[in-house]
C-alpha cells in the first residue's frame, strides 16, 4: 500500500521456505 | 610530480581501506557480526521458480534468495533479495543501539549486468529507527535516491545525528530504476555511533 | 617523479598481489586446498547460544562457527572460531608435507569491530610441527605476538629454516588482548617449501 502501513502479518518471515536467523542472547563471539 | 615511495603509500592505503570492507567503517546490520532480519512487513519475495535443485536426478526445490542476503557481504550478480513491484520493506535489527549516522546501498555495476542495465536497482528509498520490531511509523532518518549512474556502491549521510539511538530499522524502498516485475537489494548497511 | 605509465605498473602489481589471496604464498593449511583441523585438544568452543536458525517460525538449532572457519578465507566480523579463555590450541593437517617457514595470522582491523576494539585477538602464540595428531609435545617452530595495533594481516618467520618436514603442525594460542571470555581466531596460515 502507498501509505507504508504495513498491511500484513508481522509473522510473514516464519512462514518462508528458508532459514531464518535471529540473534537471542547478545552479541556474536568477534 | 610524485616519487615512487609516495606511488606506494597512495596504493597500499587505497588497498588497506579496500579490505576494511570497502568503507573501514562498521556495518551494524552485518549479519555476522550480529545483525538480523526481522521482518519484510508487506513485500514479497519474488519467486521466479527458475533455480531448480536436484539429487539424484529428482528434482528437490525450487531455490531463490532470502531477505538474509541484503545484509551479508556477496555481491555477485544474482545474490540479491528481489522482491515484487517496486516497493519494499525491510526491518532490520542491529547488532547494537546505535546512532544511524549512514547508510550504504550497493548494486551490481551495469558492467557486471548480462541486460546490461540495472532497472531493478532501488532508486528512492527511506529509512526509519523503530523502537519496537512491530512499531508501524519510525522516526525518519532520512529518505534517498541511489543513483543508477554512480558508483556501485553508495554512501547516504543523515542530516542531523539523530537524538535518539535505535536498534532497529526498517529500509522502505519506495521505487525502481525501471524492472516492471521486481526489486533487488544487494546489499543494505547501517553505520553509525554505539551508545555508550 | 615517476610517470604515469610506471604508477600504473605499481597499481597493478599491487592488485595482483592482492587478488593472490593477498600474500601471493601457498598456504597449505587453506582447508579447500587440503588442509583439514584435526583437533582442539583442550580448548573448547565458545558456546554462546546467540545465533538461532528456525525454519517456518520453529526453532532447530543454535549456530555457532566450527574450528574450520581458522582455515578458511572468509574474515567478516564474526566469521572467528571461538575458543573460551585466552589459551586455546588447533592441530591442523596441512595439503602436503613442507618445510613450514612462515606463518600468517589474521584478525579483524579495529575500524570493523562494532565494540571498538581486538580484545578478542590472540597476543602470544606459539606453533609446533608435530610427527602425528597426538604427539603431545612437537617441534617449536616459533613463538610470536599479534601485535593489535599492526595490519590486520600479520605474517610471522621461522627463525631457521626447520631440519625436519611436517605435515601436521599445532597453532598454540597463549593469551589475547583481553577479552575476559573468549579469544576468536579469523584466520591462520602456514606457509613454507614442499618436500621433494
Amino acid at each position: 500500500p502507498l501509505s507504508g502501513v504495513p498491511c500484513c502479518s508481522h509473522a510473514r518471515l516464519a512462514r518462508t521456505p528458508y532459514l531464518v536467523l535471529s540473534y537471542v542472547n547478545g552479541l556474536p563471539p568477534i | 610530480g610524485i616519487t615512487e615511495a609516495q606511488a606506494h603509500v597512495i596504493v597500499n592505503n587505497a588497498l588497506k581501506l579496500y579490505s576494511q570492507d570497502k568503507t573501514g567503517m562498521v556495518d551494524f546490520a552485518l549479519e555476522s557480526g550480529g545483525g538480523s532480519i526481522l521482518s519484510t512487513r508487506c513485500s514479497e519475495t519474488y519467486e521466479t521458480k527458475t533455480a531448480l535443485l536436484s539429487l539424484f536426478g529428482v528434482p528437490l526445490w525450487y531455490f531463490s534468495q532470502s531477505p538474509r542476503v541484503v545484509i551479508q557481504p556477496d555481491i555477485y550478480p544474482g545474490n540479491c533479495w528481489a522482491f515484487k513491484g517496486s516497493q519494499g520493506y525491510l526491518v532490520v535489527r542491529l547488532s547494537m543501539k546505535i546512532y544511524p549516522t549512514t547508510f550504504t546501498m550497493e548494486h551490481i555495476p551495469k558492467t557486471l549486468s548480462p541486460t546490461g542495465n540495472i532497472s531493478s536497482a532501488p532508486r528512492d528509498f527511506a529509512v526509519y529507527g523503530l523502537e519496537t520490531e512491530y512499531q508501524e511509523e519510525g522516526q525518519p532518518l532520512g529518505r534517498f535516491t541511489y543513483d543508477q549512474d554512480g558508483d556501485s556502491l553508495q554512501m547516504f549521510h543523515t542530516l542531523e545525528r539523530p537524538d535518539r539511538a535505535f536498534q532497529i530499522v526498517e529500509l522502505r524502498v519506495l521505487s525502481n530504476w525501471g524492472h516492471p516485475e521486481y526489486t533487488c537489494l544487494y546489499r543494505f548497511r547501517v553505520h553509525g555511533e554505539p551508545i555508550q
